[in-house]
């Protein structure tokens, strides 16, 4: 099982089409850094990204340095999806 | 496994291996509608089901309900389930429902990607793409909703094995693409295709190639209002609706392009909630608020289909 303790889900509201392809940019990395769960699309729809936990400070350095302007939808995914497992168990059971 | 379908949890994530026992229970609680058909088998030989509600004749006008095309997106499956249920529960009392199977075949494919559904539950929950491998392509894997004939290759689809989006070798390549399209072309006679994703509340319909709107444009416009509209009065659900190109995003070699082009006038994708919080990892609380708001806009689309032959 692959483990995703630390990895962040961050929303990303990208100003302009300047900030998207900023953010393409990302996904063309390799290895690739991010995971886009919602793939930078419009300025006008969020941009939500998973980043592994050893690439974080990194990622943010990034969004950061070019003034985009996000927030942190998940906190760890590793939480959510021990929970998830967990009420799949306890369904089982 | 789960005995009988009254014993499995339709408020529960499942396995690959429960979804298919409920399937088997399935079928046979309601032979005298439903049956199970095999349309395939996936890259790593896994059976490829379809449900087909119905109450006789044959060729029928027909409607197709995909979901789990993206193996992460659970969310779809669990809606799937609940809503095949429905329909066995709803017939002979939703008077639109019972016209509409007096009139049309139903064919539910819950699990449109078996290898990468399993390796979710196996291996890695966050996987969204098949599991094919083949000689030179150094990463696993085809985004099986980029890998239709329409538009296939173009804008908004990968040419790197290793992308989330990439298109594979060639339209049609992958096993559960194939599978469908075989299935749907040899039956002749599709008149809805719905295929459902997961997440950011939209409702969808062609082009995703181009923003060149299709012939009907109007009247989908129109049918897509009305089914957020319902789907909305559920739960309060907002969701957004248009054109997948000018909605969401430009993409190349989708389900819906192919159907559309392949004659199937009510073409739709679904991208069902988060509430803008959770993503993929939905918690399994919200499946069945998420299945009965859906299932109002499914309903609403049928019952265009059924009072607009062509």
């Amino acid at each position: 099982q692959v483990n995703f303790t630390g990895d962040q889900v961050l929303r990303i509201l990208a100003k302009d089409e300047t900030q998207l392809s900023l953010l393409r940019d990302l996904e063309g990395l390799k290895p690739p850094k991010v995971d886009f769960w919602r793939a930078p699309a419009r300025p006008s729809l969020p941009v939500d990204m998973r980043v592994p936990f050893s690439e974080l400070t990194d990622v943010k350095d990034y969004l950061e340095s070019h003034d985009f302007a996000y927030s942190v939808m998940i906190k760890d995914v590793q939480v959510l999806l021990d929970e998830e497992r967990e009420t799949m168990a306890k369904s089982r059971r | 496994l789960e005995r009988s379908t009254s014993d499995f949890s339709y408020s529960s994530y499942h396995t690959l291996e429960e979804i298919y026992s409920w399937i088997d229970n399935f079928v046979t609680e309601h032979s005298d509608i439903v049956s199970k058909i095999q349309i395939g088998s996936s890259f790593e030989n896994r059976s490829i089901l379809v449900l087909k509600f119905s109450t006789g004749g044959s060729r029928r006008p027909a409607i197709w309900i995909d979901t789990g095309i993206h193996s992460r997106e659970w969310i779809t499956h669990a809606t799937g389930i609940w809503t095949a249920k429905k329909i066995v529960s709803e017939y002979g009392r939703d008077r639109v429902l019972t016209d509409i199977l007096k009139a049309m075949d139903i064919f539910i494919e819950l699990v449109t990607n078996p290898d990468g559904f399993a390796f979710t539950h196996s291996m890695n929950r966050l996987w969204r793409k098949n599991k094919s491998i083949r000689p030179g392509m150094f990463c696993i894997g085809v985004d099986l909703n980029r890998n239709w004939k329409s538009g296939f290759g173009g804008n908004g689809s990968n040419s790197n094995p290793c992308s989330e989006t990439y298109h594979g070798p060639s339209p049609q390549s992958e096993p559960e693409v194939a599978a469908i399209v075989d299935f749907i072309t040899a039956h002749g006679n599709f008149k809805v295709l719905i295929s459902i994703h997961s997440y950011s509340q939209m409702l969808m319909y062609p082009y995703g190639q181009s923003v060149e709107p299709v012939s009907n444009q109007k009247e989908l416009f129109r049918l897509a209002k009305a089914a957020v509209k319902a789907l909305r009065a559920v739960h309060g659900m907002e969701y957004v609706f248009g054109s997948i190109s000018t909605t969401l995003y430009t993409a190349s070699g989708i389900t819906v392009d192919w159907a559309y082009d392949s004659g199937i006038k009510y073409a739709f994708s679904f991208e069902l909630r988060d509430t803008g919080q959770y993503g993929f990892l939905l918690p399994a609380s919200q499946i069945i608020p998420t299945a009965q708001e859906t299932w109002m806009a499914i309903w609403t689309i049928m019952r265009h289909a059924l009072t607009h032959p062509y």
